[in-house]
């Protein structure tokens, strides 16, 4: 089963469209098995994007060596998922409970 | 189905069997149709609600094709529900249905949404194995005939955007072609995701207007001024390669391109705060405001026959 544990969703805002490219090329980085969950297209639309533990280094200091503004939209997305699990069997015990 | 918590997300079985439980409940109104098999041999249900008569005008809703987009089941469900509450109660849905049948697709690729739930909260695509390639899956709305192989989808097995070997390779997508075609009389096709709030119409894989832009643009913004005044929930509206990006093999854009005017595809909650792991308090107040939306366009289809 797939965790997401130190995985953090990113939020990219850029500054112009000069840093439009450099936030796509990010999209070639294979081994950084970033998962996009918004794509680059223009400055009006921030891109999110979940990155893994062991690139969130490399992505971090990426951005801030091109001056490239991010903020941490999910602090730690395993820390979520664990509690959308834990909501879904509490809902489900309480159907027991009620049936 | 009264006692179903439309407020929490639920596996795909509570979720089928809360669909043949619709079903019997309410057997003059809700018929379901096996329009297709998944690729690992689930049914592809289709709840197709009907007051009458043989091959009325239809809308079509489909949720869930993505399957990591959660919100958009769990609020597809409250939807199957709502309108076998509001036939008969609500004059809006009850002229809609005493004209046209709705088709609903709860969940367009279960075998995504199974694997959601057991292997990796986080999948897209479908199930498929690719020749070649440890990588699995293709994004089954870049499958479609539509600008296919074009910018805005990736030619890589392992890439989330990944379009697929062929148009229609996906049986999921093809299964829904099929139903189309066959059906023949479809007026609305409305394919609902999560997450960034957005009303889009095509295209996506090209910059050229659809010849219905100036309609599709106005009953958007109808329809998104209604989402919102319920609790205030900002949409933006636009084609999709203006609005977000572009993107080839899209759905709708395929539906337009088949002759059905009313292509739409929904972005619902939220812009970004939990992306795909909305919040279950969301689901209800999701899933409300979207139905205003819906019954919007619905009646417009309604009223503005073509």
């Amino acid at each position: 089963k797939d965790t997401f544990e130190g995985h953090q969703v990113l939020r990219i805002v850029a500054k112009d469209v000069t840093q439009l490219p450099l936030i796509k090329d990010l999209e070639q980085f294979t081994d950084l098995q970033l998962d996009f969950w918004t794509y680059v297209n223009n400055v009006e639309n921030p891109v999110d994007i979940r990155v893994p533990a062991h690139s969130l280094q490399y992505v971090k200091r990426y951005l801030e060596t091109h001056g490239i503004g991010y903020s941490v939209m999910i602090e730690d997305l395993q820390a979520m998922v664990d509690e959308e699990q834990e909501q879904m069997k509490a809902a489900a015990r309480s159907a027991e409970v009620f049936s | 189905t009264d006692s179903f918590d439309f407020s929490n997300y639920h596996t795909l079985n509570e979720i089928y069997s809360f669909q043949d439980q619709l079903v019997a409940e309410n057997p003059n109104l809700v018929s379901k149709i096996v329009i297709g098999q998944s690729y690992q041999g689930r049914d592809l249900n289709v709840l197709k609600f009907s007051t009458g008569g043989s091959n009325r005008p239809a809308i079509w809703i489909d949720t869930g094709i993505h399957s990591r987009e959660w919100i958009t089941q769990a609020s597809s469900t409250w939807f199957a529900k709502k309108i076998v509450t509001d036939y008969g109660r609500d004059p809006a849905l009850t002229a809609v249905l005493n004209q046209m049948d709705i088709f609903l697709e709860i969940v367009a690729n279960p075998d995504g949404f199974v694997y959601t739930h057991t292997n990796n909260r986080m999948w897209r695509k479908t199930r498929k194995p690719n020749t070649g390639s440890s990588c699995v899956g293709v994004d089954p709305n870049r499958n479609w005939d539509a600008g296919f192989g074009g910018a805005g989808a990736s030619s890589s097995p392992c890439n989330e955007s990944y379009r697929g070997p062929s148009v229609h390779s996906e049986p999921e997508v093809k299964a829904i072609v099929d139903f189309v075609k066959s059906h023949g009389n479809l007026k609305a096709f409305i394919s609902i995701h999560s997450y960034s709030q957005m009303l889009l119409y095509p295209y996506g894989y090209t910059y050229t207007p659809a010849k219905d832009k100036a309609a599709l643009d106005s009953l958007a913004k109808t329809a998104v001024a209604d989402l919102r005044s319920l609790y205030g929930t900002s949409y933006r509206y636009g084609s999709i390669i203006d609005t977000i990006y572009q993107a080839s093999g899209g759905s709708i854009d395929w539906t337009y391109n088949q002759g059905i005017k009313y292509s739409f595809a929904f972005e619902l909650r939220d812009t970004g705060r939990y992306g795909f792991n909305l919040p279950a308090n969301q689901i209800l107040p999701t899933a409300q405001e979207t139905w205003l939306a819906l019954l919007t366009i619905f009646s417009h289809v309604n009223n503005n026959p073509y």
